[in-house]
């Protein structure tokens, strides 16, 4: 006979009980629980004829594919095994218990009593089979378990396996580097990374992995689990798997994309590249006389930029307009973006005329240029200067005739008062 | 000018001539920084004949109407080193009173300044109160002993007077000589301004900065030189703020 048992927990018993069971006989109870229990049996009373190896009367515990236990007689001995106060755990959600009594009973046996119930499996503790076990964390809860994931993974469709939100990595910079997730911690599982490397036309990248290089790879096969590739332009390089690091790659490419890929499993701890972008080099630069150029290198490369300036009291000059700094850029095609400026020695210009007064150069040929110096003088003895001052004004490096009290204001040539040229002989007795 | 000398050439390069366009010249004046006249205020409006007097009912001269001559000598005659300067605004003091001569004086503002020179140079503003007792020099083209206008520039020297003995002595004649007042001359009279020397420089010499600096301006007087009727200028040292104020002038 057999008998299909669902539920939670329940009672077996030797047909007859306490009756002593008849003889040829065999009954099988198959039980089935829940997904995520597992079924507890023990025995309360057991009397069963005893034979070697249970080669007559026994009860058989087994599963779908094993056998957990066969009892039968009064007592244990080295040939047959009572339950005892022990209990049968089933390791899945399925138990089938068979009772057989042979043809011939001198004694009368009074069979046994069983009970069996759900117990909840702890799939965080027992879980052994790494396919199956959560990833991070395990939650166990009555009847089954759950997954979750550390800070900033995900979980995974298969609920297992955690996994990276990486398929957005934008990389503009000139140099960089670029890791697996979480490196040199294990990547995670079930992920897919995409670094893009995007520069500018006229960059070319180059690649080179550091460190450790750690991808789960395969000794026959090519990289089945885990791998990276490069895409770079048409060419797509790799998969690269395994402990040893490709050689420095240079992709001869202004965008490349790295795809990194993991499965479900493993504990690898992945990979680390620095990269860097490099252009055409343009033509060593010299700095304009009374100038200089920064940064100075010894060699420039595209997008590499530098700024002329001139020295104090000179002026950036470029068709015809002076300004303060000017900016070249190395082009994609190893050119400079312009030529190099000259320097221009500031000039302040003709100084503006004084009312009421006169201005004189103190240096040859009226020179106005930076550092000149000029001196406005007040029309004596009729005029003389505000303030007291010595008149002197210098060319700044602005190209702004300066003088040391008034900045940039021009002096006043103030009437003088009350001393006639002419001077009487006061009549006064 | 009554019993005055006339004046040496270039000994005062201040004096300037309020003149009508015919060239007749009206009232005397100083020149101030590079480009204003000290004078009277009574110089610049027409003579008065209602009762009110008050500063915006009198009706001033319009720049147009009149002239400033500076560096000038001779008093019809033109001379070589003259400047003649047309006028821009004028100022009156705002607590001038026509009928008291309070407050007698007035800023015209030039056009354009005049070229300084050996002939022609602003005076100095006053450092300090005048004192009684100093001598100052009065000058203009106003009228002389008998009534006659003189060839040339006129001066004189006289001592400032102390303010109370004048006050008293205008008291009599029923004329009030207020604080910004001030009173030159001698008690027995002889030499005084006149008429016609209206807004004309008293001017002394500051010994210290070795600088003539403006005492005041003819501004009133009853009769000219006679005794007891000192001559009454307008304190410039008293309306040096006001007078700042509008020029921007300081020494």
């Amino acid at each position: 006979h057999l008998v299909e048992l669902n539920n939670m927990f329940g009672q077996i018993q030797s047909p007859g009980y306490p009756d002593s069971y008849p003889s040829d006989s065999e009954l099988t109870w198959n039980i089935t629980v829940p997904e995520g229990f597992r079924i507890k049996l023990y025995f309360m009373h057991f009397n069963l004829e005893s034979s070697y190896l249970c080669e007559y009367d026994y009860v058989k515990v087994e599963t779908e594919d094993q056998v957990l236990a066969t009892f039968c007689g009064r007592e244990t001995t080295d040939t047959e095994q009572t339950p005892g106060q022990e209990v049968v755990l089933s390791p899945g959600s399925f138990m089938s218990i068979t009772f057989r009594s042979d043809f011939s009973d001198e004694e009368r046996f009074t069979g046994f009593d069983a009970h069996y119930m759900a117990v909840d499996v702890d799939e965080c503790t027992e879980r052994e089979d790494e396919e199956l076990s959560c990833d991070h964390y395990c939650h166990n809860y009555i009847g089954g378990y759950y997954c979750s994931c550390r800070f900033g993974y995900i979980l995974h469709t298969d609920n297992r396996t955690c996994r990276v939100e990486c398929s957005d990595n934008l990389f503009t910079q000139q140099t960089g580097v670029i890791t697996s997730p979480d490196f040199p911690n294990p990547y995670p599982k079930s992920s897919e990374c995409l670094y893009t490397i995007e520069l500018e036309e006229g960059f070319m990248i180059s690649l080179q992995f550091e460190d450790i290089f750690d991808i789960e790879d395969h000794p026959e096969v090519s990289c089945p689990y885990d791998y990276i590739k490069i895409k770079a332009g048409p060419k797509v390089l790799g998969p690269f798997c395994g402990e040893k690091a490709p050689e420095p790659i240079n992709t001869q490419s202004h965008s490349v994309q790295i795809l990194f890929r993991s499965d479900n499993s493993g504990e690898n701890r992945g990979w680390r590249l620095s990269y860097r972008a490099t252009g055409n080099e343009c033509p060593k630069l010299q700095p304009p006389v009374h100038g200089k150029i920064e940064p100075l290198q010894t060699t420039y490369s595209f997008k590499d930029q530098v700024l002329i300036s001139c020295n104090t009291g000179y002026k950036v000059l470029k068709d015809n307009v002076e300004m303060d700094t000017f900016q070249m850029e190395c082009l994609k095609d190893g050119t400079w973006s312009n030529r190099i400026p000259t320097c221009k020695i500031a000039d302040c210009g003709t100084p503006a005329e004084l009312e009421n007064g006169v201005v004189t150069f103190s240096t040859r040929n009226n020179l106005t240029t930076y550092k000149s110096e000029i001196r406005y003088s007040c029309q004596r003895p009729y005029y003389k200067m505000l303030h007291n001052i010595t008149g002197v004004y210098t060319c700044s490096a602005q190209g702004v005739w300066m003088n040391e009290v008034l900045g940039r204001s021009q002096p006043t040539c103030l009437p003088v008062c009350g001393t006639p040229t002419f001077s009487r002989n006061l009549l006064a007795r | 000018i009554i019993n005055g000398r006339p004046v040496q050439k270039g000994t005062t390069p201040w004096t300037a001539m309020l003149s009508h366009p015919d060239g007749q010249p009206f009232c005397g004046g100083s020149l101030l920084g590079s480009k204003w006249i000290v004078t009277a205020a009574h110089c610049l409006h027409e003579v008065l004949d209602s009762e009110d007097v008050t500063l915006h009912h009198l009706e001033l001269l319009s720049p147009s109407a009149f002239k400033i001559i500076v560096g000038k000598l001779r008093r019809t005659q033109s001379d070589e080193n003259e400047q003649s300067l047309s006028v821009k605004q004028v100022f009156l003091h705002p607590l001038y009173n026509a009928n008291t001569y309070e407050n007698d004086v007035a800023l015209v503002e030039l056009s354009r300044g005049p070229v300084l020179n050996d002939f022609v140079m602003p005076i100095c503003l006053p450092q300090e109160p005048p004192e009684e007792g100093a001598m100052v020099i009065v000058s203009g083209w106003g009228k002389q002993f008998l009534q006659r206008f003189p060839e040339t520039l006129m001066e004189i020297e006289i001592p400032i007077v102390d303010y109370r003995i004048c006050r008293e002595a205008y008291a009599l004649l029923k004329k009030k000589v207020t604080r910004d007042m001030i009173c030159a001359g001698e008690k027995e009279g002889g030499r005084d301004a006149c008429a016609g020397d209206s807004g004309g420089p008293m001017v002394t010499l500051d010994r210290k900065r070795g600088q003539w600096h403006l005492v005041g301006t003819v501004s009133w007087g009853v009769d000219c030189g006679k005794k007891d009727r000192y001559g009454v200028y307008s304190d410039i040292f008293h309306n040096k703020a006001w007078i700042q104020t509008v020029t921007g002038v300081s020494n």
